[in-house]
């Protein structure tokens, strides 16, 4: 299989194209109230933090960042033992935000926060 | 109606900031006092943050306020505000006590109104830093030009907060009505001036401020 794989991999690669369901970025808008969080956080009034899901595809293609070491575990989990799980779709860049939020002294703080938005995923 | 998150109910690592944010920040917790602040300070901070981030809250690029964390600090005492005649002046004390350690000051400014129009002419308005037994006062000229009326004066070198030297701090608000003079009753007195505390919050989870090169320092 793997000469196959390996003789053949642009053909596969081509066949294998981006799936709907393979790992992706996907939004999920929350407000801080949903959180609740509203009573004391005055801005943002959205906030996007994104999400990663889908399966990991068998051939992990260069645009997902992975590690070597996800594709090797990738065709561990296809060759040799399935109880070794596929790689897991997860965040792989973040972005900041910024909060302005009520102090419990009636003040007002303005915060920056790291790693606060999923910018792209990567299968680990 | 999530209730705020318990203390108990948070691992017992030291909690991420915007855990620890929500531990110790979150209505209902310990020392939540009701009077947020409100009118022209709050309008103060949302601008400030509309001229640093983005209706999603993500910081615009070369907008950086150049750090992480910016506090407004309202006046925990007005003495007796006193008129006399056209002058009108204000002790104003300013509460430092209890800045967590992570946060380092790297500019601290008081914002106020320098001319406020009346009815009748204007309220022409100063800072000075109140005298103490060992310092006369000292007059503050605003370190930036007024933006939209606000005026800045800079007033770092007289906290020397994180070795916790300075637990407050003492000004005196002091105005004049210029002008003809309106009726009898002595007119609105002008917004208490705040404290704006720029800090570098050194915790692991904050944005480092500005600390890319591409970033502007302002």
């Amino acid at each position: 299989d793997t000469g196959t794989l390996a003789h053949d991999l642009p053909g596969y690669l081509r066949e294998q194209g981006r799936e709907k369901s393979d790992c992706s970025l996907r939004p999920f808008p929350v407000s801080f109230a949903q959180l609740g969080w509203d009573h004391w956080i005055i801005a943002p009034h959205r906030y996007n933090p994104r999400y990663c899901k889908g399966a990991c595809p068998r051939l992990l293609r260069y645009d997902y960042h992975a590690p070597n070491h996800a594709v090797v575990q990738s065709f561990v989990h296809q060759l040799v033992d399935a109880n070794v799980p596929r790689p897991s779709c997860v965040p792989y860049r973040y972005s900041p935000i910024s909060v302005l939020m009520i102090e419990r002294d009636g003040g007002i703080l303005y915060k920056e926060y790291e790693n606060m938005i999923a910018e792209s995923c990567t299968c680990r | 109606n999530q209730s705020p998150l318990s203390p108990g109910s948070l691992p017992a690592v030291p909690p991420l900031p915007l855990l620890q944010a929500l531990q110790v920040q979150a209505p209902g917790s310990r020392g939540w006092q009701a009077e947020p602040a409100s009118g022209q300070p709050l309008r103060y901070m949302l601008n400030l943050y509309r001229h640093a981030a983005d209706r999603e809250g993500r910081p615009r690029h070369g907008r950086s306020l150049g750090t992480n964390t910016v506090r407004l600090v309202l006046a925990s005492s007005h003495g007796d505000q006193s008129w006399a005649g056209r002058w009108y002046m204000q002790p104003l004390t300013y509460r430092l006590e209890g800045q967590p350690k992570a946060e380092h000051l790297l500019r601290a400014t008081v914002v106020y109104l320098p001319n406020l129009p009346l009815a009748r002419g204007r309220l022409l308005c100063a800072l000075e830093l109140a005298a103490t037994g060992e310092a006369p006062g000292v007059l503050l000229s605003p370190a930036t030009r007024p933006r939209h009326g606000w005026a800045e004066a800079d007033v770092t070198p007289y906290l020397a907060l994180g070795n916790g030297s300075v637990g407050s701090l003492a000004l005196r608000h002091i105005c004049v009505r210029a002008g003809r003079v309106g009726g009898h009753n002595a007119p609105v007195a002008p917004s208490h001036p705040f404290l704006l505390l720029y800090l570098n919050d050194t915790q692991a989870g904050l944005a480092p401020p500005a600390a890319e090169p591409h970033r502007h320092r302002r």
